[in-house]
């Protein structure tokens, strides 16, 4: 059974989407079979792999309120290795019309079952917001979570109210809710500031954080407006090396490598 | 009577707490009078100002819900020269609360009123997303909305989806919504990226983006760790530079200078 990983930081700007292609296309890159449910209104990571959210008929949006099924909906890219449940503009009316469906928190971990055995990685990347889009990603991430933090100081401020949304979770919706993995993002070490902010998160979150962070890099901010993953748009810079090592580390860890 | 500007936009990290406070500040360095409103639960502009969100009894949340009148829950700061009405952890709720209130998207607009007669210049922090916290910041925008737009590509992918909102919101519940201006952030002039989104938001935007421009500098980072603005951490730096230019732009617009 594949891996479903859900990538959560309710701090807009850390690195959610970035890590979800980037960590995505290396565990491609590395033969595993690869699903990325863009979970977010803002459709960056469907944007991320070159396809016009605005011409989607269906994603995200009709699994989770039951019009479509999951494979009904999966776009295939082969020269990314990846496969993408997209998402679109109308998942920004969602929120509000999950509020009275049955299961409302339930809905994308009821829409991925099944997929789990046609793939090895599922990652799901979420808007920057703890709301019902949030809590379904929560919900669906069966084998655990993984939190970019950015490494400034604003990032720190917002661990402290994830890990009480965790727990609240794992006291009733979903005991067995665990955490992967904490990922240090945008690692300046011209500054101390980084450094910091690491030992900060590695006293919040013990044995969690990920041995490998990854570095400010600016090409891994140019890569999106190529529609393509930094593994094709610069492989050689120290963006895409420290994502490739986080996948092998994944992998390491998963049992997998 | 004082001008009340909202600062918002849905992608996450472009800016938005890092203007409301430094522009702020250098409204109080040049003599205006101003109150800050932080209306998003991450409370990161209450801590940028040095106190601490999970000790306020009461804040936002109390003037959106009805239970304090604004007046009540202001905090004054005479070393910044500002004051703010902070947020705090219940505010995370108040999206839901809100549904079933009266005048659900009036509730801070109505808040405020009667405050813009003390008060210069208001500034509103929003949360990353187009819910109903953000949709009250939207109907209190008095004077007009700040968009900070980060100099990367990802973020001009939401420019697409605010502007919807703001023309669905000018339709119906604030016809004279507007924009103020436009504000580039984290400007880092050693790519080209940073040119050439620019130069697409001035196409977007035409005669709206404000001629200054907030570069990367590592100062405005660092500063929220020490709870002070800028004006006060480095004075000297480049980020403090241009956004005590701003706010010279923005008074000198606006007639008072
Ligand atoms: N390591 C990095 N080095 C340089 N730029 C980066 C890095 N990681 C992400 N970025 C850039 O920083 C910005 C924010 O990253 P991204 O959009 O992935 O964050 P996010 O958490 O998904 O944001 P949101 O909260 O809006 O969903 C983007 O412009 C992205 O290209
Ligand atoms: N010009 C700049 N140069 C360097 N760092 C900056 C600059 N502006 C903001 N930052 C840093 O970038 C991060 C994101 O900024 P900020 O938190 O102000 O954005 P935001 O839009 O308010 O985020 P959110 O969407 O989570 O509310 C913070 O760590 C902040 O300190
Ligand atoms: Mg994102
Ligand atoms: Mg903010």
């Amino acid at each position: 059974m594949g891996k479903i990983y859900t990538i959560v930081n309710q701090k807009g700007g850390v690195g959610k989407t970035t890590t979800a292609i980037n960590l995505g296309a290396y565990l491609g890159f590395f033969g595993q079979k690869l699903l990325l449910v863009d979970l977010d209104p803002q459709a960056n990571a469907t944007s991320c792999l070159g396809v016009e959210h605005n011409k989607i008929n269906s994603g995200t949006y009709e699994v989770l309120i039951g019009h479509k099924k999951a494979s009904e909906v999966i776009l295939h890219n082969q020269a990314f290795k990846m496969s993408l449940i997209p998402s679109s503009p109308n998942l920004a009316g969602a929120e509000i019309e999950l509020i009275d469906l049955e299961e409302r928190e339930r809905r994308l971990r009821i829409g991925l079952q099944g997929l789990a055995a046609d793939y090895d990685y599922i990652l799901i990347d979420c808007p920057p917001s703890l709301g019902l889009l949030t809590l379904n990603g929560l919900i669906a991430a069966m084998d655990g979570i993984i939190i970019p933090v950015q490494s400034e100081y604003l990032a720190l401020e917002g661990l402290g109210q994830l890990t009480k949304t965790l727990n609240r979770i794992q006291g009733n919706l979903f005991p067995d809710l665990s955490i992967r993995g904490v990922l240090l993002t945008m690692y300046d070490n011209r500054t101390n500031l980084s450094a910091d902010v690491m030992a900060e998160v590695r006293k919040f979150f013990p044995h969690k954080v990920f041995g490998t962070f990854i570095p400010r890099s600016i090409r891994l901010a140019e890569a999106p407006s190529f529609g393509m993953p930094i593994s094709l748009y610069a492989p050689a810079s120290t963006g895409a090396e420290a994502y490739k090592q986080l996948a092998h580390e994944l992998l390491i860890n998963d049992g997998v490598k």
